[in-house]
């Protein structure tokens, strides 16, 4: 579909992007984990979007199996939720992941 | 008001209540460790009551200061949120508390 046009090419796009919801805690503390690591991740914020936020989580629901937020991708790769993301920094993985995605 | 009453007698007469939303991590987490502690709390989904639910968040900011979920109550008193409960808990006082008010 369109929508899943647009998720895959933002996916590509950008070196890490959320998908967030503003006033979720889970999401807030990826954002906040990126912070501290120099990151600026595209966060696409699925609770200002309207009736497309729930479309949107949907279709990356189809994309990756995963409905919940956050729902975070690096170099184009399906990460997982909060969870995931702290577990990958703990091992040392995601700095790892992270300037290879974003060094380019 | 009819609802603050409410909220009151419900603080009032059960030991431990907790306000939810069934799709949040951080309800399920302060969930998760009551039951861990073996202790059944109140709870009280938000997001189950329709148009009462977003109601109900404001009164307990009018009564508490605090309009976010979870929200916890122990033995009557206000107690905060997940960060709050833990927090608690790892100083030791949380069984404390729960002993005084279960114990009753
Ligand atoms: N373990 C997952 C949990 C994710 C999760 O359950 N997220 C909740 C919000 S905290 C969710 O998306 N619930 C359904 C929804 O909000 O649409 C993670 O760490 O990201
Ligand atoms: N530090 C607080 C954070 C609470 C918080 O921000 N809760 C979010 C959900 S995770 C919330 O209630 N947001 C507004 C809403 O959902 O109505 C805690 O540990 O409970
Ligand atoms: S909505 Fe509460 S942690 Fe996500």
């Amino acid at each position: 579909s369109r929508m899943e046009e647009t998720v895959k090419k933002t996916i590509d796009e950008n070196p890490v992007v959320v998908y967030s919801k503003t006033w979720c805690s889970y999401s807030m503390e990826v954002k906040a984990l990126f912070k501290r690591l120099g990151v600026e991740p595209l966060v696409i914020e699925l609770d200002e979007l309207g009736p497309q936020g729930p479309q949107l989580q949907k279709v990356l629901e189809r994309l990756t199996g995963q409905f919940t937020v956050p729902n975070v991708f690096i170099g184009g790769k399906h990460i997982g939720g909060c969870t995931d993301t702290v577990k990958l920094h703990h091992k040392g993985e995601l700095t790892v992941l992270l300037s290879e995605a974003v060094g380019g």
